[in-house]
């Protein structure tokens, strides 16, 4: 699966992205859906204005009223009118680790999911396809358990204080030279939660449109410029980049100083796989820097799980600023970031991160160190390399098997993350709820965190599937896709 | 507001209204235009230019917070082609309307009045007045 | 149950839903009336 054509021009390797267009008549009836919603969503805003419903939501208090208003009653209307009603298909409690089977406690609402109720029972042993543990690692057995654990009985659960104080263990500094060995960079620094490592220090940001919240708050955070260009389209990005030379900036005219450019590798909710060979050409043409969120493709694409990067055979020196994450491939928590020395030195005493947060925990450092040794073959094993291995097969196996049903599904064929749309509101409680009656987990995505008319359920693979659970999934699937009439395609594979 | 379909379902919406309208026994086909017109034009009011904000979080820090769905459709930016069909449907209803009531007087007054409500405010000038 | 989940009653409370029925029902029903009358 991971054969790299030595020939050719920007791509060593095909690019297959799709997202097949909504139909038109399924476009129509979600606004219907959302239409009716919205209806009936003010009819239960008058009702409780008029104390003729009990109110369950928190709003202010009579006697705060002459203040300054705590609650948005109107930016909630969604959450209390629409989301509300489905929300039991969300914030499911676990009580197992998030393998490929999870074991999920079960719960009740008596009054419409506005309040659950612990039946005490679990549903054990649920197919998890909502997860992100990518290659498996998410597991309470084996050689990082043991590891972990002595840590933990050494250094103990937390260091509670900052790197720049007494946070900053050798167990941190390991897993920086390991990080910089594995990514090809001078160094890399671990950073405790994922936000801060986002927080760029630029002046004229570039930012793809369907970048992570945490990047865009990142961004606003560093106070520069930002200009959003489309999703994944290198002409709108050109068209930026040009512009930013020619003009400079607003009103002085006055060239930027740098120009970054903010790009992820794998967009979670999209499935897509960032353009990387022509940002990286844009880039040197325009002299920008580069900055490459690798929170979902460290360790879940390339040959050796090295990321997008080495997925399209490209030189790590290209990209400025390396980030990812150590949450979604290596079972652990918190984020690197990796680049030039100057970079890393620079960030290690003015990134927020470093100065405010307290440091990892060192037995999630464990986790993250040994997991990343497997993934390099460290560890003595091939461990490592048959996780990716499979990872990529159950990728390309479930796209086709989910394709040729007839679903409607967005993305990249590499990419483990996997959209399946389903378009109506009503649909994606329904969804959640039929698959989970069918021993499935799966995560569903509605309006505002996709577009009015692109909900969708986001399936994410994980190299601890075996091709049973897969077939298994596939089966349910399938048969919800029946019931449910959610296979929209239009296009069908050419036998 | 220009995403896949809406302009289609913001068209079907003003027709099924008009169809139910027609569909009661009692209203005779001006008095129906006119309805059309008016309930159109208040329902395109509201949810435009009177509701401020929008019904959900968003990362903006609250800087939608005080504006009308019209001043934050595509950011703001004038003219677009969102903006320019939003301004031309009421005006299409009120041709219609007018047509329809064979310009008796009360009616013509009525759908006026009721188209202005609907267009004084889409005007760039007014953008963010208040 | 395709109506339901298409006109979103599927995730109504069920006096919504019978709200709901009741005027598609009298809707529909004008309309199929006024339509035989008219033709």
């Amino acid at each position: 699966n991971h054969h790299i054509a030595h020939n050719g021009a920007l791509y060593k390797r095909p690019f297959n992205e799709a997202f097949e267009e909504t139909p038109m008549l399924v476009a129509v009836l979600t606004y219907v859906g959302y239409g009716v919603l919205t209806l009936f969503g003010y009819l239960r805003d008058f009702l409780r204005y008029w104390k003729i419903e009990t109110c369950h939501n928190t709003t202010d208090r009579e006697e705060q009223l002459d203040f300054v208003p705590l609650y948005q009653d109107f930016e909630n209307f969604y959450t209390r009118n629409l989301y509300m009603r489905i929300r039991d298909s969300w914030n499911r409690p676990i009580c197992s680790v998030p393998g490929a089977r999870v074991d999920m406690m079960e719960r009740v609402s008596h009054d419409y999911n506005w309040t659950f109720k612990y039946t005490g029972k679990v549903i054990k042993d649920v197919i998890n396809l909502g997860s992100y543990n990518y290659l498996g690692y998410a597991q309470n057995n084996g050689p990082l358990r043991e590891s972990a654990a002595k840590v933990l009985a050494q250094y103990g659960a937390g260091s509670c204080s900052t790197r720049q104080e007494m946070g900053n263990l050798d167990k941190h500094e390991e897993l920086e030279r390991l990080v910089a060995r594995f990514l090809g960079v001078d160094h890399g620094t671990d950073m405790c939660n994922c936000m801060d490592e986002q927080s760029e220090n630029g002046c004229l940001i570039l930012s793809d449109e369907l970048n992570h919240a945490s990047l865009v708050l990142g961004a606003r955070l560093s106070g520069a410029t930002i200009r959003v260009f489309k999703h994944n389209n290198m002409q709108s990005l050109e068209k930026l980049l040009k512009d930013a030379i020619v003009y400079g900036q607003p009103r002085t005219h006055r060239p930027w100083k740098k120009i970054l450019i903010v790009v992820e590798a794998i967009y979670s909710m999209e499935g897509s796989i960032v353009r990387l060979p022509e940002v990286i050409a844009l880039k040197k043409k325009y002299k920008s820097y580069l900055y490459l969120d690798e929170a979902h493709s460290i360790g879940a694409v390339g040959p050796s799980g090295r990321g997008v990067v080495e997925y399209f055979g490209l030189n790590p020196q290209d990209v400025d600023i390396m980030m990812g994450t150590f949450t979604k491939s290596f079972g652990g928590a918190g984020g690197y970031i990796g680049g030039k020395k100057e970079l890393i030195d620079y960030l290690r005493v003015h990134s927020h991160s470093a100065v405010y947060a307290t440091s990892l925990s060192p037995p999630v450092v464990e986790q993250s160190i040994t997991a990343m040794k497997s993934v390099m073959g460290e560890d003595g094993t091939t461990i490592g390399k048959q996780r990716i291995q499979q990872l990529s097969e159950n990728t390309k196996y479930f796209r086709r098997r989910l394709k040729k049903m007839g679903f409607i599904i967005y993305g990249n064929e590499d990419s483990p993350i996997i959209p399946l749309m389903l378009y109506m509101p009503a649909k994606i409680g329904a969804f959640g709820r039929e698959m989970l009656k069918r021993h499935v987990a799966v995560v569903v995505v509605g309006f505002p965190a996709t577009p009015i008319i692109e909900s969708r359920a986001r399936i994410c693979l994980s190299a601890a599937h075996t091709r049973e659970i897969l077939d298994i999934a596939l089966k349910e699937l399938d048969e919800v896709g029946d019931l449910l009439q959610i296979k929209y395609s239009r296009h069908r594979l050419v036998p | 507001m220009n995403s896949r379909g809406i302009w289609l379902s913001y068209v079907l919406g003003i027709g099924l209204l008009h169809i139910v309208l027609l569909s009661i026994p009692f209203f005779s086909v001006p008095v129906a235009w006119t309805l059309t017109n008016v309930i159109h034009n208040l329902g395109m009011y509201v949810f435009l230019h009177a509701v401020k904000g929008t019904p959900f979080e968003t990362p903006d820090q609250g800087k939608a917070r005080l504006l009308t769905h019209w001043e934050q459709l595509d950011y703001g930016v004038q003219f677009t082609s969102s903006r320019k069909f939003f301004t031309i449907s009421p005006i299409i209803l009120y041709f219609l309307a007018s047509f329809y009531t064979k310009y008796d007087s009360t009616h013509f007054i009525l759908n006026t009045a009721s188209l202005l409500s609907v267009l004084i405010p889409k005007l760039p000038q007014l953008h963010g007045v208040r | 149950y395709q109506y339901l989940l298409i006109s979103c009653s599927y995730v109504l409370e069920p006096w919504e839903q019978s709200m709901f029925n009741t005027v598609i029902i009298t809707v529909v029903g004008m309309v199929v009336y006024t339509a035989y009358v008219f033709i």
